[in-house]
């Protein structure tokens, strides 16, 4: 047995992994759990549906932990599966929200990563695939997708922390993960993915200066997202695009999942601002996913009425 | 749990005032082993540009000299990493 899994705590992958297969049999009318590929490390990677078997809906893809050590966004995607089916027929938004459309909710991206990150080393980053010709492990998933993959030199070093990989989509892990979205290009109208740490809530581009077209769109549902998040507990949020509001970055899934056409894409960068940087306790977990639950619903509904 | 121990180790927050000392952070990456939690990476460096990164006990003396010698402000965020890992659980098992 994997031992008990909590939402007030971190939990490592035995636990997730049980969780997942918990969730399904206990709502298995609305949660139903797909094996979209597997690691390099032969670990599963799966997704979670919510909402129902109707393929046709319209569906928002959120994937959390593709980056190792940022253990508070997979205790995210927990937290909103769990909330969503608990809440579902007895919350009016949250059964809306479900009856129309689907979540596809990936709880842990680079599960490799993840486990290690509970065994060995607690501030590792990248996935841990071998690299060819070089001592050094991993590469950086959210540098390995096929959007202005070439444009940073400083990425192309297997030791470096941000390492993209031999080839855009290079890694099982990233390679899984933009089949499935493709395959499910027409339901899927928004890309939601979860970092830590800095509380941002970041849109396209990252890999240029130059605003996206649907810049107004997006800053005002990250504007509204950001103001409905701090109701809560006041805590403040900054928005905009990746480029002027981080730093620049090539490579990473927002702006691919972008460019491919999804056109409500997001990036959170949960709490906090430092104090505990990636080792935020368990003790300030809940009200961290409460509020972010307020946003990324707002997003939800936001995409239920306006997106085509 | 994890097997690597971070023992005093240390993270550090600055914030360049120009290019002059986003430079001195880029040259002590080069000669120590940083580790960058925000932003990402040293190239993405920049004056008045909040810089967090870890350093090893080992380093932390001589890396703190630099940045004294160079008269640039500086705020220790974690003092001892392994105590503040071990701080993260700090809920009970119910």
């Amino acid at each position: 047995s994997p031992g008990r899994h909590s939402y007030a705590k971190y939990n490592n992958w035995d636990k997730i992994v049980a969780w997942t297969e918990k969730m399904m049999n206990k709502r298995p009318e609305i949660v139903s759990r797909i094996k979209i590929g597997a690691t390099a490390e032969d670990n599963p990677l799966y997704i979670l549906k919510i909402g129902g078997k109707d393929e046709s809906k319209k569906a928002i893809f959120m994937d959390c932990g593709i980056h190792a050590r940022e253990w508070v966004s997979p205790a995210f995607c927990q937290w909103f599966v769990y909330q969503a089916t608990k809440t579902y027929g007895r919350n009016k938004i949250m059964t809306k929200l479900l009856d129309r459309m689907n979540f596809y909710v990936l709880p842990v991206f680079n599960v490799d990563g993840y486990i290690w990150t509970w065994t060995k080393n607690r501030m590792w980053r990248k996935n841990r695939s071998k690299n060819q010709n070089s001592k050094c492990i991993g590469t950086d998933l959210n540098r390995n997708f096929n959007v202005s993959w070439n444009a940073f030199p400083e990425t192309k070093n297997p030791c470096s922390p941000l390492y993209r990989g031999p080839a855009p989509e290079s890694e099982k892990e990233t390679k899984a993960v933009t089949d499935f979205i493709r395959r499910n290009l027409k339901s899927i109208k928004a890309y939601i993915t979860v970092h830590s740490y800095s509380q941002m809530l970041l849109f396209p581009y990252g890999y240029t200066p130059e605003m996206p077209p649907t810049y107004k769109d997006l800053n005002k549902v990250a504007k509204i997202g950001t103001d409905v998040l701090s109701t809560r507990y006041e805590t403040r949020y900054i928005y905009g695009p990746i480029a002027s509001t981080i730093y620049p970055t090539s490579g990473s899934s927002l702006d691919w999942a972008y460019d491919l056409g999804i056109k409500h894409t997001f990036a959170f960068e949960l709490r906090d601002k430092g104090r505990f940087g990636f080792l935020l306790p368990e003790s300030r977990l809940k009200s961290t996913c409460k509020e972010t639950m307020l946003a990324v619903k707002f997003i939800a509904k936001y995409i239920l009425r306006h997106a085509s | 749990f994890s097997q690597v121990r971070f023992d005093r180790e240390k993270v550090l927050r600055m914030k360049p005032q120009d290019e002059r000392q986003a430079n001195i952070i880029k040259d002590l990456a080069q000669t120590n082993e940083l580790d960058f939690w925000y932003p990402d990476a040293v190239h993405h460096v920049t004056a008045n540009m909040t810089v967090d990164f870890r350093v090893s006990e080992k380093e932390a003396q001589s890396i703190l000299a630099t940045l004294d010698q160079n008269k640039m402000h500086y705020e220790i965020l974690i003092h001892d990493l392994q105590e503040e890992i071990e701080k993260q659980f700090d809920i009970k098992e119910e």
